[in-house]
């Protein structure tokens, strides 16, 4: 289970990410 | 900080509980500039912690903020183009900077002097998501945060700061 945690964290970190390049026009 | 439409602040994101404040209150009369100090706290952010649940909800809440008001600012230059942004935020600074500087040279020591100098250094923490700091931006951030300390003791322990 520790490392679907670790999946799912990483999955909306990625996310966060892509929003953040989304609003900074860097896509 | 539950006012801001945002989750209670994780104890990981103490760091940028100043800048998020003054992005409320510059909300108004200031939007361009509330909208960067969010982006600098979205970032620092992320840098700390984007991995616990309660940090990941908080950051999510403010990513959903700055989606919103990029929305509402779409039109200003400032907004789009991120060049036209750090001239905006650092003119800011900068005037918060002159306005407490003078106040301090003419001797008028006074609350609102100390936060503008402290709001000017936060602002050029700010001028940091835009990249490299100059060395003049640095040289007011470190003079603008050690007169704020200085003169908040002074007028604490009742002396005129010199």
């Amino acid at each position: 289970t520790g490392s679907v945690g670790t999946s799912v964290a990483s999955t909306e970190q990625d996310e966060l990410s892509q929003r953040l390049a989304r609003l900074r026009d860097q896509v | 900080m539950a006012a801001s439409g945002l989750p209670p602040l994780p104890p990981q994101f103490k760091a940028v509980q100043h800048i998020l404040r003054s992005a409320q209150e510059l909300d108004k009369r200031e939007p361009v500039v509330a909208y960067y100090c969010r982006l600098y706290a979205m970032q620092t952010g992320m840098k700390i912690d984007s991995k616990t649940p309660e940090c990941r909800k908080f950051l999510c809440k403010l990513m959903d903020q700055l989606e919103a008001m990029k929305k509402q600012l779409g039109d200003n230059e400032a907004i789009t183009q991120e060049i036209v942004g750090c001239a905006h935020v650092e003119n800011y600074a900068l005037k918060m900077f002159l306005y407490a500087d003078n106040e301090d040279r003419a001797g008028r020591f006074h609350k609102n002097m100390i936060k503008s100098f402290y709001t000017a250094s936060l602002l050029i923490d700010v001028l940091t998501v835009f990249g490299e700091l100059t060395d003049e931006n640095v040289q007011h951030r470190k003079y603008a945060r050690w007169k704020a300390a200085y003169i908040h003791n002074c007028l604490k322990n009742g002396e005129t700061p010199q």
